[in-house]
């Protein structure tokens, strides 16, 4: 990216800058980097490019790390996680690894195939739960989603499981009557079970540019989000856009998806996400 | 937005009577911001920048318009050219079946975009075929199923068998069939995965594709273009569908690609149900694009 062990002028900053464009990190967020970065160079505490690259580095760790990256411990069982975000971005099969992560540690596992929409979406997660050993509650296609949640409740409490996954239609936060029904169905997990859902997440598509930032705007207005999960990671995308959104919206990132069978799942480590953008 | 920055363009041309190179280039540096805000490319503008910044330049300045508002114009009509021209043509096959094939990353829309031709076709008088080549993930196939009988039209699957063989063996029997447009849905699959892309390489080897379409997700960021070039390089691709317009996003990703790969964009995806499929229209999307 930068020579290394160059002396820093402002042509090789403009050519930082340039870099963070690259990766999706949005203007906004570049700016006020890079302000904190021209700063230091003025008052002479980095003068080599190397010393340009760990001062970036450093500030953007500071912007990704969070600690409360590890998954919440409800005061009983199940854990209920509920599971959104846009079209395609990877929330069914997300829902697969998290069930195996789950299952690794000898959990009981039940999933909730809430998207009654979507053209073979509740075939999808079934097979997922059949070859992970999980139970699963469906409805018939159509089904009021929130219905599928109140349902899958019950079940997971008579069952005694560890874990309950909610899976959710793709929505587009355009579409306010999907949101709508979004909310509708975590209050009826909130009323079915105390404290539910104790983890929310949104899952994000590495390769989305700065509409993911409007995306967990909106999802954070209707949701409570407790956690981000970054997928596609495996791709050539670097998913700077998650750093525009840290900047505005209090969420950590909590996992990231690097492929597209179960064991594709790491719990987030800023340092790692950091060092990869400049990889 | 743009609309902001094109008041900025034109408050900083206030009173000038012509287009100086130091005006125009700080013009331009709001303009690649809002450029940067819609997901354009960052090599991709500096280039699309340098060729206003060179017709700007050595354009004679209109009687009668603000050298803002000239500059303003240049930048659309620029953006438009490049976007154009319109062209939702199928290269339908005189005799046989006029086979397509859709291509793209994980979770861009392609099987809900075959779906979506198929129900275009059939209402333009045509007999589809759609081909469920995805043996991959989980009920690709029951979903595509599912979308041919909401159109009522013909599913071929063969669960298990190399994608390649399906879609020759599918090619084939359109004809008892009756069929004449056959649409091959495909596994989604990574540009840097170098044995699916050298798979769908031989799935279009095999059925010589007529139309061969990147399905693009027009939220996509800064990446597009490497994956719209690998696919290009490796299948010679005749169109794009951009996907999820519907999203609100400035969808600058298809001015990149439309830039990187010179390829039409010819259809546009603006919801999840079948119908929602519609022609590309360039000035809407420059538009679009400069917000
Ligand atoms: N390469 C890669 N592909 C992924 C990853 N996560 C999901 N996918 C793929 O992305 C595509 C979409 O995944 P889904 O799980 O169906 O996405 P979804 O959000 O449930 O989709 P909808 O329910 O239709 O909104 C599938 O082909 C997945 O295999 C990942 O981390 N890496
Ligand atoms: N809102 C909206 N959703 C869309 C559009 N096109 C596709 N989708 C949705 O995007 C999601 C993914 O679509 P698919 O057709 O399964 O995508 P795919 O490319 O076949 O996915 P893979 O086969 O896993 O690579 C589904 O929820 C679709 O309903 C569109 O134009 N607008
Ligand atoms: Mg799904
Ligand atoms: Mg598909």
């Amino acid at each position: 990216i930068l020579p290394f062990g160059r002396d820093l002028d402002d042509e090789l900053i403009d050519e930082m800058e340039n870099y963070l464009y690259t990766a999706d990190i949005g203007p906004r967020t570049v700016q006020v980097v890079m302000e904190q970065v021209r700063q230091a160079y003025k008052d002479r505490t980095i003068k080599t490019t190397d010393e340009c690259f760990e001062h970036l580095k450093s500030i953007l760790k500071g912007v990704m790390s969070s600690d409360k990256t590890s998954l919440v411990t409800p005061q009983q069982p199940p854990l209920v996680i509920l599971v959104a975000g846009v079209n395609g971005s990877g929330k069914t099969t997300s829902i697969a690894k998290l069930c195996k992560y789950f299952r690794d540690r000898d959990k009981k596992v039940l999933l909730a195939a809430a998207d009654t929409f979507r053209a073979a979406a509740v075939e999808q997660l079934t097979i997922w739960a059949d070859r992970l050993g999980a139970d699963i509650v469906k409805k018939q296609q159509g089904a009021d989603p929130a219905s599928v949640a109140f349902d899958a409740c019950d079940a997971a409490r008579a069952r005694g499981v560890d874990v309950l996954i909610v899976d959710t239609a793709g929505r587009l936060h355009t579409q306010k009557n999907l949101m709508q029904e979004l909310e509708k169905i975590r209050r009826v997990i909130g009323k079915k079970i105390e404290g539910a859902p104790h983890e929310t997440l949104l899952i994000l598509d590495a390769n989305n540019g700065q509409n993911a930032i409007a995306q967990a705007q909106e999802f954070g207005k209707s949701l409570e989000l407790t956690g981000l999960f970054l997928t596609k990671l495996d791709g050539t995308a670097k998913g700077g856009a998650v750093i525009g959104i840290r900047h505005q919206v209090d969420v950590p990132v909590k996992f990231i998806g690097i492929g597209e069978s179960a064991e594709d799942i790491e719990e987030f480590d800023a340092d790692a996400f950091v060092e990869a953008l400049f990889a | 937005s743009l609309t902001k920055t094109f008041d900025a363009v034109r408050r900083r041309f206030a009173g000038k009577s012509k287009l100086t190179e130091a005006n125009i280039n700080e013009a331009l540096g709001e303009v690649r911001t809002a450029l940067l805000e819609a997901d354009v490319n960052f090599a991709v503008c500096k280039d699309f920048l340098a060729n206003v910044r060179e017709r700007a330049l050595g354009a004679e300045v209109l009687a009668g318009v603000s050298p803002g508002d000239q500059f303003i114009k240049s930048i659309h009509d620029a953006l438009v050219e490049l976007m154009g021209p319109e062209d939702p043509s199928i290269a339908w096959k005189k005799d046989g079946p006029t086979v397509i094939l859709m291509a793209g990353l994980q979770g861009s829309g392609k099987t809900t975009t075959c779906g979506k031709l198929a129900f275009k076709f059939k209402n333009e008088g045509r007999k589809p075929l759609l081909v469920a080549a995805d043996v991959q993930r989980p009920a690709a196939i029951e979903q595509l199923k599912v979308l041919g009988e909401q159109v009522g039209v013909p599913v071929h699957a063969e669960p298990g068998a190399a994608p390649p063989d399906i879609c020759e063996r599918a090619v084939a029997k359109a004809v008892e069939l009756g069929a004449d447009t056959v649409i091959l849905d495909t596994a989604g699959r990574l540009h840097i995965d170098e044995d699916l892309m050298n798979e769908v390489s031989l799935i279009a080897e095999k059925t010589h594709p007529d139309e061969v379409f990147l399905v693009l997700d027009a939220n996509t960021g800064q990446d597009a273009v490497h994956s719209a070039e690998e696919f290009d390089k490796t299948l010679a691709l005749t169109g794009v569908v951009l996907t999820k317009l519907d999203s609100g996003t400035r969808g600058g990703a298809s001015l990149s690609v439309k830039k990187v790969t010179g390829k039409p964009i010819k259809f546009i995806g603006v919801g999840e149900k079948l119908d929602k499929l519609e022609s590309f229209h360039p000035a809407r999307m420059a538009d679009r694009i400069l917000g």
